[in-house]
């Protein structure tokens, strides 16, 4: 089992939309996978048509009041589950900040749930923050995807996520922690700073850069309104087609 | 004096885009006016081609460790001043959480140094969370401007923000804050979904809604890789016109 943690501080780069579709993918290709959708605002959830159901989240297994595996909840496609987010994730930042290992909350849930569990994947969908909950996931990740969002504030937002990263790993929360891969997203070719910007972050990060591309694509952002992953929204579209090569590269990466 | 905390918890809708680029077109217009960086990302501050400068931030104050006057931070533009962020800002949320008022450190700050403000506008440029920084913004502020990208999962979003406001106001922390409008962001014509999401928000909120657009222009992207506002960037483009005429409707909203 692979814990990955699609995390960016930076809002709005394609984080969920990166968890989710890629996810769906990895499905499609057969790997059992698991999405755990750590954003209050629950945005992985709703798109993979998930009914809000209070108390299924991880909020409880996180302050011990229950077992991971009754949160674990299937989706309409095959070899893909979830457990999904809620508004109270918000005041459980407040909540595990009084446990003395508030940091590796999560890391100690899912390091106890390895053994059992069926997914050869676990995705990691963060809120954009340098809080508590960004940090949990971090701590617990084998590696870090960062979806990064072709403009200028995401740009100068990179070094911040690789210092929190470099951070956790030295400060012995997570000492293997390795990055997965930088995922170029919202790719216009039409733009200069696109251009730019890819062209800029392949010359400092070089093979941490994948090679897939998400270009941006208006059936990805009506996808999440239908409640799907785009897979099953636009099948043969471009969106669809780009994260099904990224699941390609992802598992060939794997080695 | 008027404090407007510019926010919503969902990431990357424009609230610092907004932040920057009102604040720029309110100065143009010759009301003298201060924004306050509250995001770890410093984005607003890079916008305003701020040198980042240790310990020039709200941190300090915050803490009670020094007074607000010391980090007010002159642009190059007239009439328009900065309180510069920084990534300490993101270890103060743990650290205001130790004090009992730690919800309305912001408010009394603001409040104690209204009296001798130069300010007619002060703009709180709010990071995307549900965390302390944004609620003491919240709990700040006369008004709350909240920014809407033109997509489903900001749509999703909007009754959480309107909840969170209304929590404040009914705690006692802020009650008399409102809501200054919403503001349509991103806006694409040629899709169906910026039509239909500006369509539905009109719908359910009807006044609340500014009548000023801001479409979907790279240059706005372009222009915080120049350290500019837009108005400095690209004077005469749409991004720059439909700055300024949100800023005439906000004054005009002033009564
Ligand atoms: N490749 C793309 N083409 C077009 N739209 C996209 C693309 N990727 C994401 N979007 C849209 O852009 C917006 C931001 O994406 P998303 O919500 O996935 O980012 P995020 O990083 O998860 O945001 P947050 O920081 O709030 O968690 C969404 O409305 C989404 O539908
Ligand atoms: N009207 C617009 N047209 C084109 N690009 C825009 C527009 N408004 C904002 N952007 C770009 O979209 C991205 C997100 O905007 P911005 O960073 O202002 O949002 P935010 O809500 O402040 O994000 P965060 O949640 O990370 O604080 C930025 O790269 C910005 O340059
Ligand atoms: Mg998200
Ligand atoms: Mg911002």
């Amino acid at each position: 089992m692979k814990i990955i943690a699609v995390a960016n501080q930076k809002g709005g780069v394609g984080k969920t939309t990166t968890s989710v579709n890629l996810a769906a993918a990895l499905a499609e290709l057969g790997h059992a996978t698991l999405v755990i959708d750590l954003d209050p605002q629950a945005n992985a959830s709703s798109s993979l048509g998930n009914v809000p159901t209070p108390g299924q989240s991880i909020y409880q297994p996180l302050l011990n009041h229950s077992r991971i595996d009754e949160k674990i909840t299937p989706t309409e496609y095959p070899n893909l589950s979830l457990i999904p987010g809620e508004l109270d994730l918000a005041g459980c930042e407040v909540e595990i900040a009084r446990n003395p290992n508030h940091l590796v909350r999560l890391r100690e849930i899912l390091h106890e749930y390895r053994s059992r569990a069926p997914f050869r994947f676990v995705l990691l969908d963060c809120p954009p923050s340098l809080g508590i909950l960004m940090t949990n996931a971090l701590a617990a990740a084998d590696t870090v995807l960062i979806p990064l969002q072709c403009e200028y504030f995401a740009l100068e937002g990179l070094t911040k996520i690789m210092g929190v990263i470099e951070q956790i790993r030295s400060a012995g929360h997570n000492p293997d922690v390795a990055i997965e891969g930088v995922v170029l997203t919202m790719y216009d070719s039409r733009t200069n700073l696109s251009q730019q910007v890819a062209q800029d972050v392949r010359t400092h990060l070089g093979n941490q850069v994948f090679k897939t591309i998400i270009p941006r694509t208006v059936r990805l952002s009506e996808a999440p309104s239908h409640g799907k992953p785009v897979l099953a929204y636009d099948n043969s579209g471009i969106g669809s087609q780009s994260y099904r090569q990224l699941a390609k590269e992802l598992v060939e990466r794997q080695g």
